[in-house]
């Protein structure tokens, strides 16, 4: 499952909102 | 029949399928809260998606990006990697993908897909869809009860997807920016890898169009 190296993957440099900013959201409404 | 790309057929049911297991992978392992989970129907069994615009949007974008290097067979493995407070991994969900060698022979089946019809009324079409329906909902349904077989993670975890290409990540940069406010990046090692890992098999899927 590890046979893949860095070199063959990419990511989102952006992040997915967090928990935190999630929480705030709902708290807001 | 020359106006179907089949790559595309077969990414469009695969990006629906990720979207759907992204969902399901964040609610069942916790990794935001549930009062954003909505149960909705998909494959005809209940499934819980995020209500919550930014990270729909987000998980959106992710598998938009994804689907040309799908189509042109050029995936490896997508992986849902969730992530500690110091955004260590801490577990992943691997899907890898790869094409059946029938595909090509499946071609004609779904571009006239009322034809050749069997004798019990039902085209060979219909017959290949349901199948892959059957095995996208049983794949749902592993991971719905996947938190059953795995420990808890530690609390304030976040995700990130990961796209593991047959070729060198490089080759491929340029294909997956198609939305220009959502830049990908090549993934550092110790992203990619975690120490001394335990795996599960969940589900294999084996279709004539697609093999998960």
């Amino acid at each position: 499952i590890n046979r893949t190296s860095g070199a063959h993957v990419l990511k989102p440099l952006m992040s997915p909102p967090s928990r935190e900013e999630i929480v705030a959201t709902l708290l807001d409404h | 029949r020359q106006d179907l790309n089949f790559g595309q057929v077969v990414a469009d049911v695969l990006c629906e399928f990720l979207e759907v297991a992204v969902h399901m992978i964040l609610y069942v392992r916790e990794v935001y809260p549930i009062g954003i989970f909505q149960k909705r129907k998909k494959y005809n069994v209940p499934v819980q998606m995020s209500c919550h615009p930014e990270l729909n949007q987000y998980i959106q974008d992710t598998l938009h990006c994804i689907k040309p290097l799908i189509e042109k067979n050029e995936v490896d493995r997508v992986v849902v990697m969730i992530l500690d407070k110091e955004h260590h991994p801490v577990e992943r969900f691997v899907f890898e993908i790869s094409q059946p060698p029938l595909l090509s022979v499946r071609l004609n089946v779904l571009v006239f897909p009322k034809l050749p019809f069997t004798l019990d009324g039902v085209s060979d079409s219909d017959s290949l869809l349901s199948h892959v329906e059957q095995l996208l909902r049983a794949s749902i349904l592993k991971i719905s009860v996947c938190d059953a077989i795995l420990e808890s993670n530690p609390p304030g975890c976040t995700f990130t997807v990961l796209v593991h290409t047959r070729d060198a990540a490089t080759r491929n940069m340029e294909k997956i920016q198609v939305i220009k406010d959502f830049p990908w990046i090549h993934a550092d090692e110790q992203e990619v890898n975690m120490r001394e890992p335990r795996l599960i098999p969940l589900k294999t899927m084996t279709s004539d169009i697609l093999k998960v």
